[in-house]
């Protein structure tokens, strides 16, 4: 890809904040 | 179906078939969707941000969804 190293690592970084965003609404509906 | 309003979810369809790396900008948003207020697609966005459905990538005008 285009993509440098550093907006890679910030990419992963704030796919795994939303993935525990997510996981926690999905833990606040059961 | 999923707890999301009609704008919510064609916002977040879009983000879902982007296929580059960056993801999709709210400007290629506003491009499909022209039908829909850029305030309406904003709030969309921020809302499915702070669910955890979407994510910012490169900058803060670029949305990956956490489902791809």
């Amino acid at each position: 890809s285009g993509l440098t190293e550093e907006q890679k690592r910030r990419i992963e970084e704030n796919r795994q904040k939303a993935l525990a965003r997510r996981a926690e609404r999905l833990a606040a509906q059961r | 179906v999923n707890g999301l309003t009609v704008h919510q979810s064609q916002v977040l369809n879009l983000i879902k078939n982007c296929t580059v790396p960056e993801g999709m900008s709210v400007q290629e948003l506003k491009f499909h969707l022209h039908d829909m207020s850029m305030s309406t697609i904003k709030q969309a966005v921020d809302f499915l941000s702070s669910e955890g459905h979407i994510y910012s990538t490169v900058d803060d005008d670029h949305f990956k969804s956490t489902d791809a």
